[in-house]
């Protein structure tokens, strides 16, 4: 439903493009290697061979039609400073490029990117957190704010108990957000009782969720 | 806490030591390159030149002691196995390798390693969600159900009523988790009044937040 422009078809830009599409965007692919153009040509609705620092050849391929461009070079930081100022030049909107340290993103920020992404320093940061807490790769934390949310069993305590009876909130210092009982989803009430094989939904603050989790 | 091993120091493995450093772990650092030795050598306990694939070297650096040990070498496919397969020889039990394509991962898993990242390929199908769905950078998904979890402003009809009044359940399909109030978090109970200013943590399908965010 957008029209948009990756430049850049490492193997960033190109999970990029297989993502946009399936999201029903028309994507424009480009890239000065022509190995990696013909890898994404059959995903994309546009693969062409061009360099990025060359405006003529940006504007022979729609640059201007797209509303969103990603700058999806790596190593070439020339390359996705220079592309970077040319999109903003032909009025894209929103150029987001990627960024291989912090000077890198401050130039590219500076220079008119409305956003800057740092791939790998970003898989890094989560891998690391994943494995310091296992558990939390069974929950989510909210952007913004301590609480993490999952599934949990429930504890041996808590079977042939109403969440009433238990006080959950209270007790466990955790939210019930829903339950799933054979394959069905439901919410439950006060009065609901918990068996054994349910899993619930909580929210709760990741100290009270780790004590739960440690298996 | 724990004694890990990070091979391969490019931006994803500088990332993971920084990372996991910060998080008290033991970190040893390896890579053939002095440059990026050096650039991470402040940061972990031990950082060291080495050849990944030189067994010697590994045993040298004291890598039997890990726990856990992540090839975060990159472009170099051959290193990258070899490394894999000398580090589970060695008799590390968890041994975490990032992957450049799907073959590379089979070969990876085969090998030993017990799980594989793609670190661009993941970052590339993150950002897209991101641009197509931009209220999703507000909310989490909970992994493994259709829920989405994230914070809201109360619409004008919510404001000076109880959580009761609205019947906020049934009226919005959305779970109220907690509230912000000026700063305060708390979890408000059915007599609670909403007030304008107040930040409130739902959780519900996506296309019942959705209509909610869209600005
Ligand atoms: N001037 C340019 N014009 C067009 N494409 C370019 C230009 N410079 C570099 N590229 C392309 O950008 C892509 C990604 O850059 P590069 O391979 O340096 O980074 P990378 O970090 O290895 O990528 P990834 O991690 O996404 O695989 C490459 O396919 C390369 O051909
Ligand atoms: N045999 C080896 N022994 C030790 N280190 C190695 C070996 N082969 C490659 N490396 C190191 O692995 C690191 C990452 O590999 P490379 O630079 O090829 O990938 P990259 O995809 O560009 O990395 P990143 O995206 O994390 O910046 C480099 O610092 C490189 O020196």
């Amino acid at each position: 439903n957008k029209v948009i422009l990756v430049v850049g078809l490492g193997r960033f830009g190109q999970a990029l493009c297989k993502s946009l599409v399936e999201q029903k965007n028309q994507v424009i692919a480009i890239d000065r290697s022509r190995q990696h153009v013909e890898e994404i040509a059959t995903v994309v609705d546009i693969a062409i061979q061009a360099d990025a620092t060359d405006m003529e050849a940006l504007l022979k391929v729609g640059a201007k039609e797209a509303e969103i461009a990603i700058v999806a070079i790596g190593g070439n930081i020339e390359a996705s400073i220079l592309a970077t100022s040319i999109l903003k030049d032909l009025g894209i909107q929103n150029v987001i490029a990627r960024a291989q340290n912090a000077i890198h993103a401050r130039v590219l920020a500076r220079i008119g990117a409305s956003r800057v992404v740092f791939p790998e320093k970003d898989m890094g940061e989560r891998l690391a957190m994943l494995l310091v807490n296992p558990w939390m790769s069974h929950f989510a934390q909210l952007p913004g704010s301590p609480f993490h949310v999952g599934e949990i069993r429930p504890l041996p305590e808590m079977e042939g108990k109403t969440l009433a009876e238990l006080d959950f909130r209270t007790q466990y210092n955790a939210v019930v957000l829903n339950m799933n009982r054979s394959g069905e989803r439901f919410i439950p009430r006060a009065d609901t009782v918990i068996e054994a094989g349910d899993r619930i939904l909580v929210a709760g603050l990741k100290e009270d969720l780790e004590t739960w989790v440690v298996e």
